[in-house]
């Protein structure tokens, strides 16, 4: 069992180290042990450095690529392990329109092929990329109602 | 496994019966601010076992029950139920009440369970108990603002 | 001087309540303290229910709610002492289209005639309030340049 | 008082000389992730004595200092001015200073003075020293979520 974290913790950081040059388009992520000498009871601490920048201290990164890094570590560990559903709540809200358009729309269609997604989002762009739109309502002050559109056909 | 149907009643602003079939894979959830988005992750966080009243931005864990507007009057309990469906077609109903003077119960298919049977079914179909499923609004860099310890525990529940 | 943030308080409680109304369109909001009879030594709680709900704790507020809540108060306070100059940094993020088009916009067109406003932002609608527009760059990787364009004739 | 012009050298990713006319009352602000948008708001909040590096984002106070890139060197000191003109038309400009062994300065148009008077020009200017004029970057629901004590010494300094 010792040995399946290990090799969960090595599968995840491959994982995360590759996609993170995709999502950057460039740069540099690793997953490292706080304690590398005690990795059963170290920590795990990220680094992770846009193209072309050095990155000192993660507080230091913009809130848009601090949204990128943690998804991008978020979809390393589905990469690992299959989980049956996400649920991501305004996700988008920190980037700008290339970065919904070019990297966060393609994770999205990526991995909602390894997954079930529920995305709320109030972004448009967000929205075109759906399988089907849950409206929620609230006619009836207080009293919430969901409305659904479904924008395929969806295969039996 | 996928989240096929949710049933909710009672709980937050969901206070009338809601049936949702969930047939997709990539699912947009939209509408005005306040309308009952976020009380939708809500829902599914708490039919799964969900045990801190603060994570459903609540003080004690009757606050998800419909407390009520300015013309209906509070529910008496509130409950949600998730139907999941296998790759081999079989259905699983997992289900949570709970009402106001705290009487909770858990439900899969058609037996009363209790909250372990809830974090065994979980753990069998490798949804998080610790709820990394969810990226809450507002801490889409929680990945990144975790204490190493606390990632730490994230990858032993995925190992 | 302890008159003085009585005043304060009560004033800035006058403001608020009555800026809230005109934020969401109905409603009720306060201040209250948390101990009404140590006035000068007790904490400051808020109320704020929008129109037709019930709030039993602030935190079932919505996010784009809350954003709202204290946009309001931070108005309110401006409206009962002058601040030379305010930064919101993508405080537009949580809203949606109806809240940036309708409420934002008119608080940040009313209260910039109070205040200098440097608003960050991703949003569009945002950006087409602007009396200028300063574009941030880093056209050399990591080494950020400012740009600005003037979108109204500024009188002497 | 108004804020005409910010020149900033060294600070964050503004490391070359940056001047900025600030001519208008409403100004967007708008630009790429990563771009250097929040880092402008960071040279404002310095320049008029913030103490706290975390409020800067930083572990020291020393990180505010460019740190270079792969292809430029770090910078020895970051510095910011702030010229503000009153009613009456006249410009006061504020400025501070620090370098990489941690000698800081704060000047006053063509004094050097002390943090005490940049807070002084503060309160005499209803610059909240608190730093509440300034709404970060994923915390608007500040007001909100301060205790109740907090927002009390927040009324005390409008006072
Ligand atoms: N127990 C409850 N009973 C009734 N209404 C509740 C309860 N708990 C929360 N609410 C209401 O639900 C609303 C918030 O819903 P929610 O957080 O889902 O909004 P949202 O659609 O996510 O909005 P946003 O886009 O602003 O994030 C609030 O107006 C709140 O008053
Ligand atoms: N001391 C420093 N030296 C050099 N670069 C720095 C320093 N501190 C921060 N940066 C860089 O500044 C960038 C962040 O800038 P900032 O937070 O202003 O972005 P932003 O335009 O607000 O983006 P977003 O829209 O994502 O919020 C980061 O890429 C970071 O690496
Ligand atoms: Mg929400
Ligand atoms: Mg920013």
């Amino acid at each position: 069992i010792k040995a399946r974290y290990i090799e969960a913790y090595e599968e995840v950081n491959k994982n995360f180290t590759e996609l993170f040059k995709v999502v950057f388009d460039g740069g540099e992520a690793y997953l490292k042990l706080e304690d590398p000498e005690n990795p059963l009871e170290s920590g795990i601490e990220i680094f992770a450095q846009p193209p072309g920048k050095k990155v000192v201290h993660n507080i230091q990164l913009s809130g848009g690529e601090s949204a990128l890094v943690a998804l991008t570590l978020l979809f390393a560990i589905l990469s690992y392990r299959p989980q049956p559903f996400f649920l991501l709540d305004e996700v988008d809200a920190p980037l700008d329109d290339a970065n919904i358009e070019n990297v966060f729309s393609k994770l999205l269609l990526q991995f909602s092929q390894k997954a079930q997604f529920i995305v709320i989002s109030h972004n448009k762009r967000t929205m075109a990329l759906g399988d089907a739109i849950y409206g929620v309502t609230m006619e009836e002050t207080g009293i919430s109602k969901i409305v659904s559109v479904s924008l395929r056909e969806v295969s039996a | 496994l996928k989240l096929r149907q949710l049933e909710v009643q009672g709980f937050k602003s969901f206070v009338d019966k809601t049936k949702i079939e969930l047939k997709e894979d990539l699912l947009i959830v939209v509408g005005p601010n306040g309308s009952g988005k976020s009380n939708i992750a809500d829902c599914i966080l708490w039919a799964i076992g969900e045990q801190s009243a603060k994570s459903l931005r609540g003080a004690k864990m009757q606050d998800v029950i419909f407390h009520g507007t300015k013309k209906r009057p509070a529910a008496g309990s509130a409950e949600v139920f998730l139907l999941f469906e296998k790759e081999d077609g079989q259905k699983i109903r997992v289900g949570r009440r709970l009402n106001r003077n705290g009487d909770s119960s858990y439900v899969i298919d058609d037996s009363n369970v209790r909250l372990k049977d809830i974090h065994e079914f979980c753990y069998r179909n490798n949804i998080s108990v610790q709820g990394s499923y969810l990226v809450e609004q507002g801490r889409v860099e929680k990945m990144l603002a975790l204490s190493p310890q606390e990632r730490k525990s994230l990858f032993e529940e995925v190992a």
